[in-house]
């Protein structure tokens, strides 16, 4: 009973069960079996070994999976936990709770103080800001001044980085995104609420995808 | 005053960025 895909799961690396990661997310057994119908479909859509590679990622944000970008580039170290070049199942589910309607707000912070920590220092700093301000202005075809893109980050910058000592820290990220909480609204999927409706694993799949 | 007095916060100019958003994974 419930267990039609047992025997094809066994055989995908990096397969966990829905019961183990339910425990440790925001998300039901059922939603994490909705979840590994998402991540099949993307697992299978460059290269079909049931993991998520940086292609496959690119693919389903860009809709071209040769278009690189470093927010992207981000994201996909922060969900390849153990950093390995690919997502396996266990990750995708675990990475994604981050981002559930339900998960705590801390989760939240710290995801994002990551994600900008470009080099993974422990700090936030200003040379990262500046990169990725010209990152997002060039990835928006927008033309600003190298005068106006220092004058933003600078403004920024000092109003994030309390103790003055030239990096944001973890405390002080926490602090900055509690006087401007959109900076994590981004974080935060509703369409993970309602991902059994999406992905109704209960329904056998015929595993014919239309084209 | 000479100075900007309305500057946009370069994280939300960051946010802006569609890769920052996962909902196009969700997207049949």
């Amino acid at each position: 009973m419930g267990c039609y895909h047992s025997k094809r799961t066994k055989e995908t690396p990096g397969y966990e069960e829905p019961t183990v990661l339910a425990a440790e997310t925001p998300f039901t057994v059922s939603e994490v079996e909705a979840l590994y119908e998402l991540f099949k479909k993307l697992s299978s859509s460059v290269i079909d070994d049931g993991l998520i590679h940086k292609e496959e990622l690119q693919l389903a944000l860009f809709r071209n999976k040769n278009r690189r970008n470093l927010f992207a580039d981000r994201i996909f170290d922060l969900f390849d936990v153990k950093r390995n070049g690919v997502i396996e199942f266990g990750e995708f589910v675990r990475s994604l709770g981050v981002f559930h309607p339900n998960a705590p707000v801390e989760d939240k912070i710290h995801f994002t103080f990551r994600l900008y920590d470009l080099r993974q220092t422990g700090f936030i700093e200003r040379e990262e800001l500046k990169e990725m301000v010209l990152a997002i202005l060039h990835e928006s075809d927008l033309l600003l001044s190298d005068d106006v893109v220092e004058t933003i980050v600078d403004k920024t910058f000092s109003d994030a980085d309390l103790k003055g000592d030239g990096k944001i820290d973890p405390e002080e990220w926490k602090e900055f995104v509690s006087k401007n909480p959109s900076l994590i609204k981004n974080m935060t999927l509703p369409y993970l609420k309602d991902i059994t409706l999406a992905f109704p694993s209960f329904v056998l799949s015929t595993e014919v995808e239309d084209s | 005053s000479p100075k900007s007095p309305n500057l946009i916060n370069a994280f939300q100019l960051i946010g802006m960025s569609s890769c920052l958003d996962l909902s196009g994974l969700f997207e049949k």
